[in-house]
């Protein structure tokens, strides 16, 4: 981005600037940044490119670091898995990716939460089958807190290690939907107090500064517990997840890498920086 | 809002006679601001900002009128005209033969709920006849969700076994040309604009089906790469316009603009929620309204 070696200058620091901003980063979120670097440059801490990129490297590192990408367990029983998240960003592949890795931990089981969208349930069928895993479902147009509740019931009878629910996208905007998603909460924690011990909300990496109201409103309404950040083998950085972390302390746990099932990365902080200043 | 922002900030100017270099500069810095957050490409917002620049200096500020309103009376003219005339284009129908239109654009982005959506309206609107074409072959029950909304319309989808993408839609034209039927819709798979096989093969299906429209479909919550997959398309494909995806939500939808100034084709169409009948057409002032903020 900036050639190696030289001396910083206005022109520089302003590209530098312009490569933040082409990442999602946000005008905030690259405002806060910027105000550090012209900080350091100011007081002679950083004079070249290279520390000036080592300088915004270990920056970016430490607003993103510090947080455990595991997924928390239940103490004993299956552990509940919740995922949401606007229409299309990548949730039914994600969980299909996701329960593929967690088969060797014991016997997963795939509630089809999505019971409104045309051929939801059959796309996570269709997965199901792929890697072999029980679905539970029920016909189209169900009530999804039905679906969860069967799904749980499942879980505990059969003593799955694991329950990963679906549910159908929606927009933060639609109240009745967001209430919904309450509900399927409450419903799966009636019957097991802690769950669910995930929630993971999926965000698309070619979103822009709508990913930040996207995790401050699920958020509202679920407890979230991480992020899984999609679709990153394309052109999108997905810098709007560093302004997510100026908000709300949501860890990022895994990202998506393609559209087959073995492409799911746990997220690590050092390789996303890396790539966000290529 | 930005329009009450840049009133407070030139009222203190009122009575200078004219919008100068001076006066605008900060008000040009909260439009900067304003189009950032709102998702406009930077490159995109730099030169919008130079055009507003030049068209607001000089300009004589006429007596009684607020020079804030004035100054936002030209950014919001700027950016209406940017989006396309007042009048959304029609759809290009064939003057004989079946319409062709291909749908396509990245994954997630609504291209198969898109291909029902207009399918509804060009029954409703125009009366003509639909066939619906399932050629996304590898998103699992891809060719399901489209039987679905084919049966919620009452209407054909065209689907085949044990053949590429190209063929299918090749097949279903014939099959259309055959049978009569006013216009076909090709859903295709989504897919990335640097997947270079993927990139050929829907340019293979566009070259082999000689579309009529072909549209790109793009979220209208997508941030900068906006006009990354916007170019690749726009190179590979003869896009006739641009569809904009779930702006029910609070998107401000910078990437409308960023992607009209790459790929210079119009926004023609806009989803407006999960349902059929949510579908609109373009309006160039609402959406300059909804990206100021
Ligand atoms: N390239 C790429 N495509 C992805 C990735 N994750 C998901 N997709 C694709 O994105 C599209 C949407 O994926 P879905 O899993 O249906 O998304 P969803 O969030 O469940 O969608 P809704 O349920 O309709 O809200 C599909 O074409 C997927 O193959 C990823 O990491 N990379
Ligand atoms: N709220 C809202 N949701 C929409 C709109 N258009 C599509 N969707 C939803 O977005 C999600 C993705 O839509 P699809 O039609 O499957 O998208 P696609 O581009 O065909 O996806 P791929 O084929 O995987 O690339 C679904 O949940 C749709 O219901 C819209 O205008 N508003
Ligand atoms: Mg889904
Ligand atoms: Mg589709």
């Amino acid at each position: 981005i900036l050639p190696f070696g030289r001396d910083l200058d206005a022109d520089l620091v302003d590209q530098l600037e312009e490569h933040l901003y082409s990442a999602d980063i946000g005008p905030r979120t690259v405002g806060k940044i910027m105000e550090a670097v012209r900080a350091a440059w100011k007081n002679r801490t950083i004079k070249t490119t290279d520390e000036c990129f080592a300088f915004l490297k270990a920056h970016v590192k430490g607003i993103l670091s510090g947080e455990s990408t595991a997924l928390r367990r239940a103490a004993s029983g299956p552990t509940v898995v919740l995922v949401a998240g606007v229409n299309g960003t990548g949730k039914t592949t994600s969980i299909a990716k996701i329960a593929n890795r967690l088969k060797k931990d014991g016997p997963v089981i795939l509630a089809a939460g999505d019971t409104f969208r045309a051929a939801a349930s059959e796309q996570l069928a269709l997965w199901a089958d792929r890697i072999g895993v029980r679905l539970i479902r029920q016909d189209k147009g169900a009530d999804p807190a039905a679906v969860a509740f069967d799904a749980v019931e499942a879980a505990l009878s059969s003593k799955a290690a694991w329950l990963v629910i679906d549910t159908a996208g929606r927009l933060h905007t639609q109240e009745n939907l967001m209430a919904e998603l309450d509900k399927v909460k409450r419903i799966i924690r009636k019957r097991i107090p802690d769950a669910p011990h995930e929630t993971l909300l999926v965000l698309d990496a070619t979103t822009g500064q709508n990913a930040i109201s996207q995790a401050v409103e699920f958020g509202k309404v679920l407890d979230l517990t991480g992020l899984v950040l999609t679709k990153l083998d394309g052109t999108a950085k997905g810098g709007a997840i560093i302004g997510i972390r100026d908000q709300v302390k949501i860890p990022v746990k895994f990202v998506g890498v393609g559209e087959k099932v073995d492409d799911l990365e746990t997220f690590d902080p050092d390789g996303f920086v890396e790539a966000l200043f290529e | 809002s930005l329009s009450k922002g840049i009133q407070s900030l030139i009222t203190r100017f009122a009575g200078t006679g004219k919008l100068t270099e001076e006066n605008v500069k900060d008000a040009l810095r909260e439009v900067r601001l304003a189009l950032l957050e709102a998702d406009v490409n930077l490159g995109v917002t730099r030169a919008f900002i130079e055009r507003v620049k030049t068209r607001a200096m000089g300009k004589e500020v006429i007596e009684g009128v607020n020079p804030g309103q004035m100054m936002v009376k030209v950014i919001h003219d700027e950016l209406t005209q940017l989006m396309g005339g007042p009048d959304a284009e029609p759809i290009k129908f064939a003057g004989g033969g079946p319409t062709v239109i291909l749908m396509a654009g990245l994954q997630g982005a609504g291209k198969t709920t898109t291909c029902g959506k207009l399918a509804a309206l060009i029954r409703k609107k125009h009366e003509k006849s639909v066939l619906l074409v399932a050629a996304d072959l590898q998103r699992p029950a891809a060719v399901e969700q489209l039987k679905v909304l084919g049966a919620q319309l009452g209407m054909p989808v065209h689907t085949e076994t044990g053949m590429t993408p190209p063929s299918v839609c090749e097949r279903a034209v014939a099959r259309a040309k055959a049978e009569r039927i006013d216009v076909v819709i090709l859903d295709t798979a989504g897919r990335l604009h640097v997947d270079d096989a993927l990139m050929t093969e829907v340019a293979e299906v566009s070259r082999r089906t000689q579309p009529h429209e072909v549209f790109l479909v793009c979220d209208a919550m997508t941030g900068q790469d906006a006009v990354n997959s916007a170019k690749a398309f726009n190179d590979r494909l003869p896009l006739t316009g641009v569809i904009l995806t779930k702006l029910d939500g609070d998107a401000r939808g910078g990437a409308a603009l960023s992607v009209r100034e790459v790929t210079g084709k119009p926004i023609r169409f806009v989803g407006l929620g999960e349902k059929l009948d949510k579908f609109d057409v373009f309006h160039p002032a609402r959406m300059a309204d909804r990206i100021l903020g």
